[in-house]
């Protein structure tokens, strides 16, 4: 899995 | 997916309520100003990503947007409140004694453990998600010393903690659709609608079947 970083959620 | 869209959808519905409840009735009665003001720093604190202009859709920043600007919104209106109605502002102020270092410190302390990445702007989207999780403590310690709130009070917590409970499912969905697993936020998530979940119980048991929100 991937923890990604970019934040698209609000 | 459903569950963001609905989860997002029940934000913007939170909001819509706590603008009319102020505006309408003119009071603030048994809404904390201090929860309010955790917001703007919530908000303020994890959408400094608009600053990169690096944007992901325009949905997200339009968002970001009213949800800072609401927020900021609140806690003038509420202010206001001083001069137009200083009977229910000074009431409020003297419900709304939560000591909210209690939350800021340990908050900053957390996000300096916990982060993805020891930068500026990730500390401050780390504390940001960890004072969301804890920012309507002010309000629900007020709602349980009064021990009854407005109906529409009610609607607007209850509709703020389905916002978060609504990201869960949207977090399995997202392990499962891209193998995403964003451990910060699913934790932080669970810890908030946790703390709602005594708030739920009750809201279930009495706003949802037509009597009052009273506290047993």
């Amino acid at each position: 899995t991937t923890t990604p970083l970019e934040h698209d959620e609000l | 997916n459903i569950f963001r869209i609905l989860a997002d959808l029940s934000h913007l519905a939170s909001i819509v309520i706590l603008l009319e409840t102020i505006r309408k009735a003119r009071q603030i009665d048994g809404i904390s100003l201090k929860t309010q003001i955790l917001y703007v720093l919530v908000f303020c604190t994890r959408y400094l990503d608009l600053l990169t202009f690096r944007w992901t859709s325009l949905y997200n920043t339009l968002m970001k947007f009213f949800f800072i600007g609401t927020s900021v919104y609140v806690v003038k209106l509420m202010q206001d409140c001083k001069l137009t109605n200083p009977v229910s502002y000074k009431d409020m102020m003297f419900r709304d004694t939560f000591q909210i270092k209690y939350l800021l410190g340990p908050c900053a302390l957390l996000a300096l453990v916990f982060n993805y990445k020891f930068t500026v702007l990730e500390l401050c989207w780390s504390f940001s998600i960890w004072l969301e999780s804890v920012a309507i403590l002010p309000q629900l310690f007020m709602l349980s010393r009064s021990g009854k709130a407005s109906t529409l009070t009610t609607h607007y917590i209850f509709a703020l903690g389905l916002y978060r409970a609504l990201y869960i499912p949207n977090w399995i969905w997202r392990y499962y659709s891209e193998n995403r697993l964003e451990k910060l936020s699913i934790f932080t998530g669970l810890l908030q609608t946790a703390l709602y979940s005594d708030f739920f119980y009750i809201y279930y048991r009495k706003v949802m079947k037509g009597r009052g929100f009273e506290l047993p």
